[in-house]
């Protein structure tokens, strides 16, 4: 089973 | 004020329509060189970043900076009462402004409409892309990454993407079985746009949901060629250029062994 990433943990906050 | 005049209409039903399935809501900020939109799905899980600078415009003026928040079902509606060669005008005020105005005019300058969209409130996290160094650069046709793209959701929910030497290998496996597809390096060059470059640092296997890529393609007609961006661990980066004036990038999440 793989698990979805959630693309706000790989950038920053502006 | 805020006013930009595009010679062919076409260019902005296209951009509208690849970004429209993936996000709702954007936020279309707008300075004195450029429009640039970000935005991601409801799930987090893709983002999309499109460009387009004011030399894409016969006309653009931007006084002070402006930002619209643009409910993309609205404009759609708006853009799809214009004929691909029709000039569009987009008008609005400098500060806060609650309404965008669009101008249609035809080739012959005989029919124009007009028409005044709700900006909408948005409250969203403007996300800062840090400049990466990927292992590999895949740069294909956009027709072909789409029919890829469409062939392999008939076996499974997610692809993935390998690169070793000179291929690429798009995989998908379910309960039908196993689909493999390899593009193999041009040896020769004869259509840029039909030919196939794999620039690799590193080799990469990475695993991506087919749904988002799908939707990713609906930017085919922007662009004879797209871009893969890949590194271990990092999104993929899928770019379509619009010409020498912008580009519209998708960012998608990868997959991870549990």
């Amino acid at each position: 089973f793989r698990q979805q990433q959630d693309i706000r943990s790989f950038f920053t906050r502006k | 004020m805020f006013e930009a005049k595009l010679q062919q209409g076409g260019l902005l039903k296209k951009i509208l329509e690849s970004v429209k399935d993936l996000v709702v809501d954007g936020l279309w900020d707008c300075d004195g060189a450029a429009i640039t939109l970000q935005g991601m799905d409801s799930s987090h899980v893709a983002l999309v970043e499109m460009l387009l600078r004011a030399e894409a415009f016969e006309h653009y003026r931007c006084d002070r900076n402006v930002t619209l928040g643009m409910n993309h079902n609205h404009l759609s509606k708006i853009l799809k009462c214009a004929n691909n060669d029709d000039i569009v005008i987009l008008k609005a005020a400098d500060q806060n402004p609650d309404s965008c105005s669009l101008i249609l005019e035809s080739k012959n300058g005989e029919k124009t409409s007009d028409f005044v969209v709700s900006l909408v409130r948005i409250d969203t996290d403007q996300l800062g892309i840090p400049e990466t160094e990927y292992s590999a650069h895949v740069k294909m046709s956009s027709g072909e990454f789409q029919r890829i793209c469409r062939d392999l959701s008939q076996f499974g929910d997610a692809v993935q993407i390998t690169c070793s030497k000179q291929d690429v290998k798009f995989s998908s496996s379910g309960e039908t079985g196993k689909a493999n597809i390899t593009l193999t390096h041009s040896a020769t060059v004869d259509k840029e746009e039909e030919s196939v470059t794999v620039d690799l640092k590193e080799p990469v296997d990475l695993t991506f949901a087919l749904r988002f890529l799908n939707l990713f393609t609906k930017a085919t007609p922007i662009s004879d060629t797209v871009t893969l961006s890949l590194s271990q661990e990092a999104p993929l980066v899928v770019e379509y250029k619009i010409g020498d004036s912008g580009h519209i990038r998708y960012f998608l999440a990868p997959k991870i062994q549990e």
